[in-house]
């Protein structure tokens, strides 16, 4: 499961 | 976040101010592709759609509006900017970039981690911006004459993948339930795209003499 704020690339 | 992903940052940043250095002092847009610069303009478009919603951190935000800045900035150079407009190599630019847009667009349909408009834009951009530079390796090999600032644009795009891909090997080992399958696969086949033009690129720097690539 994607967590959240897990895209903190760019 | 490790030192990694911020080289990999800096360096696409890097890529960006050399382009827009080039467009916006010299006035020339010569050897750059407008395909492969409207496929980045919508890979940040369809990509950063959380941007007002999902607050990370205030250099993500910033990086974010910079490179949704950037590349939509340099699509209207090269397409509104009567000077700028004029240095465009159309003739040389024909790839078909419906080729990679509808592709991306249906894998993104098929192969994403759940299933919501924001999550398969994301999986999109992640697939488009894989294959978003075709455009301008082949214009670089059709025109075969390449400045210093084209080359090194491509070359520091080339560079911000492979830092990005030893950022996720550092990511594997030092946090738990770090995996990202479609975007390792993806930043890979994107990151192998450059291997060809790297190898010259490097030779050509080596070697002390002007960059050419072969027909």
């Amino acid at each position: 499961i994607r967590l959240k704020g897990e895209k903190d690339e760019l | 976040m490790n030192a990694f992903r911020l080289a990999g940052d800096m360096t696409h940043l890097i890529s960006v101010l050399v382009l827009l250095l080039k467009i916006h002092t010299i006035k020339s847009c010569a050897g750059i592709s407008l395909k492969t610069q409207e496929l980045y303009a919508l890979v940040f478009a369809t990509r950063y759609l959380d941007i007002f919603t999902d607050f990370i951190s205030l250099y993500n935000t910033v990086m974010k509006l910079i490179f949704l800045g950037s590349s939509f900035s340099i699509v209207w150079y090269m397409r509104r900017h009567k000077l700028v407009q004029r240095s465009y190599d159309k003739d040389h630019d024909t790839f078909r970039h419906q080729l990679l847009v509808l592709p991306c667009l249906i894998l993104a349909l098929l192969i994403h981690e759940q299933f919501t408009f924001k999550e398969v834009m994301w999986t999109f951009s992640i697939y488009l911006e894989a294959v978003a530079i075709l455009p301008q390796l082949v214009l670089l090999q059709r025109t075969r004459n390449i400045d210093n600032l084209t080359g090194q644009y491509v070359f520091f795009l080339g560079a911000y993948r492979s830092l990005y891909i030893l950022n996720w090997i550092y990511r594997y080992f030092t946090e738990p339930h770090y995996v990202h399958w479609i975007t390792w696969i993806s930043g890979l086949v994107q990151t192998l795209l450059y291997a060809d033009f790297f190898y010259y690129y490097i030779s050509s720097w080596k070697n002390n003499v002007k960059l050419t690539l072969p027909a």
